[in-house]
């Protein structure tokens, strides 16, 4: 951009003009926050959102949603009792220094409409590591070193889990030490998956095939922002 | 003996409606919303004698009254925002990331001298 184009940008938190290349629809929790602003309810005083997302209830004045650029280990048929399994994978470099990371929450949406009658009510076992290393292509998750973060069971009436991951994303602002997470979704646990007939397997992982996609709601504070707001008051 | 010239109100300084299209300066592209909003701006003149409804300094009256002896060594106070209020903006970044951030200052509210 030009000389003043660039700076007004630098004023507002941009080092450049983003050119988004695919970008997605907006998520709707962004738009209820957006639209509550923009259109407070007759009455309402606005409450200093300066320093404090009151919307979640968390300290920050920036909330971004992070798009998932990992990529399928294995879905479709299934092999072993796990029908899914996938990385997760969520770029912090856009957060510029000085941002304080105050929320991560880890959204996996599946559709609501796909959900599956052969499934009948059946439990899906749900497990999220964080992986701790590198792996080398071909090797199996279970060989990574990872850490289990989340296991627990669900079944495919929900239209999406969400897990808080705050702790763990914030070590992610070491670009070293963001090696993203490891999915892993399969029917019920080994033993119970084994004695299924494959048919049926097949049939259970199918219905995992609504999983659409992962997203990460990051809320940071600016701390100059915010300290130039408290000044002035 | 000051100089006096008479101001008429549509002169005086207050704030004067503004809006900005984001479409207007190729930001279109990223700002996903508002797609513009009414920003204002602030216009007008500071003249001998400052009343209460120019909101202004202390600073700006002994300005006006110095400008007033002495017109071509003493600018006329300016005419500046006294009160903004903030907006939150929708866009996608570099990543193709969704952002909602809150920006400060973002509409002119009032003026003042």
């Amino acid at each position: 951009g030009s000389p003043p184009e660039t700076s007004l940008l630098k004023s507002l938190g941009l080092s450049a003009k983003p050119t988004p290349a695919a970008p997605a629809p907006v998520p709707s929790v962004l738009w209820r926050i957006f639209q509550g602003r923009a259109l407070p309810a007759p009455g309402d005083r606005a409450p200093d959102r300066a320093c404090r997302v009151e919307e979640l209830n968390v300290p920050g004045n920036i909330i971004r949603v992070f798009a998932d650029q990992g990529h399928f280990i294995h879905s479709g048929e299934p092999k072993t009792f796990l029908c899914l399994e996938k990385r997760l994978y969520f770029n912090f470099s856009v957060l510029e220094e000085g941002e304080q990371l105050t929320m991560a929450q880890l959204e996996i949406n599946f559709s609501h409409n796909s959900y599956h009658t052969s499934s009948g009510g059946q439990v899906f076992e749900l497990r999220l590591y964080q992986a701790l290393q590198m792996s080398l292509r071909g090797m199996s998750s279970h060989t990574y070193n990872h850490k289990l973060l989340v296991a627990q069971s669900f079944v495919q009436l929900h239209k999406s889990l969400l897990f808080n991951l705050t702790e763990v994303a914030k070590g992610w602002r070491t670009p070293s030490k963001n090696l993203g997470l490891i999915l892993e979704i399969s029917v019920g646990s080994r033993d119970s998956a084994e004695a299924l007939p494959p048919r049926r397997l097949q049939n259970l992982c199918a219905s995992i095939d609504s999983f659409l996609d992962t997203s990460l709601l990051v809320v940071s504070l600016n701390q100059k922002q915010c300290q130039a707001s408290r000044k002035r008051r | 003996s000051s100089y006096y010239t008479p101001v008429t109100p549509s002169n005086l300084c207050k704030p004067r409606r503004l809006y900005i299209s984001f479409s207007d300066v190729g930001w279109e592209n990223w700002i996903i919303a508002p797609q513009g909003y009414m920003a204002n701006y602030c216009l007008g003149e500071c003249p001998f004698p400052l009343t209460a409804e120019l909101n202004s300094t202390n600073h700006a009256i002994l300005q006006t009254m110095v400008h007033s002896l002495d017109p071509e060594g003493t600018p006329q106070p300016c005419c500046v925002p006294v009160r903004l209020s903030p907006i939150s903006i929708l866009y996608y970044d570099n990543q193709d990331n969704v952002v909602l951030r809150h920006y400060e200052d973002m509409v002119v509210d009032e003026c003042g001298c």
